[in-house]
């Protein structure tokens, strides 16, 4: 990361941003409204900055949508090339953002220009960050896709905004409320930071590990590791600022690769998740999903891709899911280490990543050709994070 | 016997706009001169840094398809002053 010469920073907590005068017809007011809102919280999340809107007057941050030259010098280009700009903390015209009209704007399609991406970015700026040479840093200067509905802010960038303004001092809280001013009605969102375990310094077992649209979760406690191909190093944060609605921790995750739904399993219960939206009636119980009622949680659960089945493990035994039929395949539950040879009695966490199967017990895990039922390597669970 | 480059007229003015918006390249008064031309690849080595392109001083093909990509209109060197 860098930041702007001299360290230039907002010498308060507090910063205001401006309502949208002129939105752009790409999106509804609702959507940009939405998108400027989340964007900032990125940055709220990891420091003890707080943002409110201004309905009138002028903020600090000033967001404008414009086209070609818009009265700063910095002429914007027609469609493609620059995308938006921002200044960095100064008075007058320090800290606006100012965002290209001739640009397709959406709200989540990767076809055109994801606003909360772009507007992210430049709020970045806004805050006294300058672009990074990390190419998985939001601060990179080019533009790329990410979903929006799993963003989370690059461990490079958390670094740099940290660097100006410290870490969030009040715990892993997230809370949303709604005030007034006297410049007006305000919106005050505040979210608060994780305070994350060195998962290097001792050996790391895992509650769950998921796949998500080519990217990995690795659950512990009440936080998962985030791998994705854009990032050497996982990204870490608390499991309620990716999925609000989840619980605290789980004792099971898998994907399902034909709805691209993830299902997060925690005691006697399930949910189940499109992006980051928990869906209508969930959670339910796991005889919902096809157990026993005596099954009291789900130690593990992995889909197989090859054979099109979830094998879901409870204690010394394991079952087989038919994802098509939504039921349980008959003749389950086995013992894992009569069918499953080489992985032992247990499994606390499994996952399939490049056609191989990986199933986890303690700090250790075993990677497995599922055809030829042969462990192939075994390795420890921290290799995964970066360590 | 070299390969005959594909860059053009064009796409020169378009590298030199780019790098004078993002990395502060100056205008030379003599654009002839030996001076203009080291400032161009100086400042053509600094953005293929910056990319983690190969440095080569040059205006390739990676370079200038690396400068068509979407990207913020901040400049890469700083600028805030």
């Amino acid at each position: 990361y860098s930041t702007f010469g001299d360290g230039l920073k907002w010498s308060k907590n507090t910063v205001t941003y401006s309502r949208i005068v002129d939105y752009t017809p790409d999106l509804s007011q609702a959507e940009v409204d939405d998108s400027i809102r989340r964007a900032l919280e990125v940055w709220a999340k990891v420091t003890p900055l707080t943002f409110t809107k201004l309905t009138s007057g002028t903020a600090d941050i000033m967001i404008s949508f414009a086209r070609l030259s818009h009265g700063d010098n910095y002429p914007f280009d027609g469609p493609d090339g620059t995308l938006a700009h921002a200044f960095a903390p100064s008075p007058d015209i320090g800290g606006d953002a100012h965002f290209d009209d001739d640009e397709t704007f959406t709200f989540r399609s990767s076809t055109g220009y994801v606003l909360f991406l772009v507007a992210a970015h430049e709020f970045g700026h806004s805050l006294g960050l300058s672009h990074s040479e990390d190419r998985s840093a939001l601060m990179y200067p080019l533009y790329s896709y990410k979903d929006p509905d799993t963003f989370v802010l690059p461990q490079d960038d958390v670094r740099g905004i940290q660097s100006l303004y410290g870490s969030n001092p009040s715990g892993d809280t997230t809370t949303t409320t709604t005030g007034s001013s006297p410049s007006g009605d305000t919106t005050t969102t505040t979210t608060q930071a994780p305070t994350i375990p060195d998962v290097c310094s001792s050996p790391v077992e895992f509650d769950a590990v998921t796949t998500l649209k080519g990217e990995m979760f690795f659950f512990k406690d009440s936080y998962l590791w985030h791998s994705s191909s854009q990032s050497s190093t996982p990204q870490k944060s608390l499991i309620s600022s990716f999925w609000p609605n989840a619980p605290t921790s789980v004792d099971a995750a898998y994907e399902n690769p034909g709805t691209g739904n993830v299902l997060l399993f925690k005691g006697n219960q399930y949910w189940q998740f499109r992006g980051k939206t928990v869906l209508p009636d969930y959670p339910k119980r796991l005889s919902d999903f096809g157990f026993p009622s005596s099954v009291p949680k789900v130690d593990a659960a992995v889909h197989v891709s090859s054979i099109s089945r979830t094998l879901l493990f409870v204690n010394n035994k394991y079952w087989s899911y038919n994802e098509g039929w939504r039921r349980m395949d008959r003749g389950y539950p086995k013992f894992i280490h009569r069918h499953l040879p080489g992985i032992g009695h247990r499994v606390d966490a499994a996952f399939e990543n490049r056609g191989q199967l990986y199933f986890s017990s303690g700090s250790r895990q075993t990677e497995y050709h599922y055809q030829r039922r042969r462990a192939l390597h075994t390795l420890m669970n921290y290799l995964w994070l970066g360590c | 016997c070299v390969p005959v480059s594909k860059v053009t007229v064009q796409d020169e003015g378009f590298a030199k706009g780019y790098l004078k918006r993002f990395f502060n390249l100056t205008e030379e008064k003599d654009p002839l001169s030996r001076k203009g031309a080291d400032r161009m690849s100086k400042k053509l080595s600094e953005m293929q840094k910056f990319f983690g392109l190969r440095i080569t001083g040059t205006l390739d093909d990676n370079t200038l398809e690396m400068m068509k990509k979407p990207r913020c209109g901040v400049a890469d060197e700083n600028i805030a002053r």
